[in-house]
């Protein structure tokens, strides 16, 4: 909310030091505590459409490389998770009110796509394509 | 657990599944296939001309990202005549959502034992995925090379849709298309089906099927084979099918699960 004219300056100064604050508090917090997690990245997941025994009806592909996206969107967001700007100053607020505002999620920020050729049940033969199949990369949203 | 090294060198977790998560797992990409069950096709399916034209046009359409589909079919459909993919069949691939080849069902040569000089064909397009529309529909038929005639020797294949077909009198027919071909010719014969497929994804009722028919050049109506049509009979990988083109209408929103 906007502030009245009278008292701005002293008022923001006041909040970038709670900000400042909360980042030490922060960094301190998860070097002493030995919060290293991992970020959010990309991992591999393989669907074997040849495991699943449903080599009789899919002609192509054996299967493919779906990946998912996993790790944690906390603070400081590094450049390689990707994060949207929102992601950011939301991990700081989460920082300063983590009861009521959840950390970013990991989630795919490019996705592509996928064909599957299959039969049907009357021997028809199907080629489909399917857009967002494929995670290509991960981001903090 | 165990992990397994793949040929890009990274490597990733390797479990098998238990029955109950692999029945899971099942339904839920099942799901996403927007499938209601796994199909059950028959055995013989694999060994006839459509699969392998459309593993052809699925090897055209797999990105860097997606390597040729060398499946265990290559292997049982290597050497058999491919229903070769052309430039055109590939500006259509690029339009397309979904690529559906139909099978004929009408029974081998059984009607030109009726009528000796027309064959007919039957193709369920009901089955067309909903909500996605016809772009371009393409009939094949194979024509072998005949030895016994003279090679400059002409004939015309003519396709038609039938319109009517009452039980007592000929049948009402529409000409749909038409190719002049050399008995010394080989190779498939492409037919323009769109706008007939179009109607019958519109009306089904009104789906007759189609006449194919042979005349010489006095205008004689003959019988396919002796052109060298393959019509029924003969090889598993030069059957006649249908195939049809498919661009999605409107953007689908999966119901909540």
């Amino acid at each position: 909310s906007a502030p009245a004219q009278k008292g701005r300056q002293s008022n923001r100064s006041k909040q970038q030091k709670a900000v400042q604050e909360a980042l030490k508090a922060a960094e301190a917090g998860s070097d002493t505590l030995g919060l290293s997690k991992e970020g959010c990245k990309k991992h591999e997941l393989y669907v074997s459409f040849k495991e699943l025994g449903w080599q009789d009806w899919i002609i192509a592909p054996e299967g493919y490389a779906a990946y998912y996206c996993e790790g944690e969107c906390a603070f400081p967001l590094n450049s390689d998770m990707n994060a949207t700007n929102h992601a950011i100053v939301q991990t700081l607020v989460h920082f300063i009110n983590p009861e009521t505002v959840p950390q970013p999620c990991c989630a795919p920020t490019q996705l592509n796509g996928i064909s599957v050729l299959y039969f049907d049940d009357s021997s028809n033969v199907i080629l489909k394509k399917y857009r967002n199949m494929v995670v290509r990369a991960c981001g903090c949203h | 657990n165990f992990s397994v090294d793949n040929e890009v060198g990274s490597s990733f977790i390797h479990r098998r599944l238990r029955s109950q998560e692999r029945r899971e797992i099942q339904r839920e990409i099942l799901s996403i296939l927007g499938l209601p069950h796994r199909p059950r096709p028959h055995a013989h399916a694999k060994h006839t001309a459509a699969p392998t034209f459309m593993l052809d046009l699925y090897n055209t359409v797999s990105t860097e990202a997606e390597p040729r589909a060398y499946s265990r079919y290559r292997a049982v459909l290597e050497g058999q005549a491919s229903a070769a993919v052309s430039p055109q069949d590939s500006r259509f691939l690029d339009d397309a959502d979904t690529v559906m080849s139909f099978v004929n069902l009408v029974d081998g040569d059984r009607d030109l034992l009726v009528q000796p000089h027309t064959q007919a064909f039957w193709f369920d397009v009901s089955r067309i995925p909903e909500g996605e529309a016809i772009t371009a529909a393409e009939f094949r038929i194979y024509k072998d090379f005949i030895q016994e005639r003279d090679g400059n020797e002409t004939f015309r294949v003519s396709v038609y849709q039938v319109l009517q077909e009452p039980p007592d009198s000929e049948a009402a027919l529409l000409l749909l298309d038409q190719r002049d071909v050399w008995a010394s010719d080989d190779g498939w014969l492409v037919f323009d089906l769109t706008a007939t497929s179009t109607l019958w994804q519109l009306s089904p009722e009104q789906n007759l099927g189609l006449h194919l028919v042979l005349e010489d050049r006095n205008g004689h109506k003959r019988n396919p084979r002796r052109a060298g049509l393959l019509t029924g009979s003969g090889p598993k990988d030069k059957q006649p099918f249908l195939v049809v083109f498919f661009k999605v209408k409107a953007v689908r929103f999966r119901g909540a699960r």
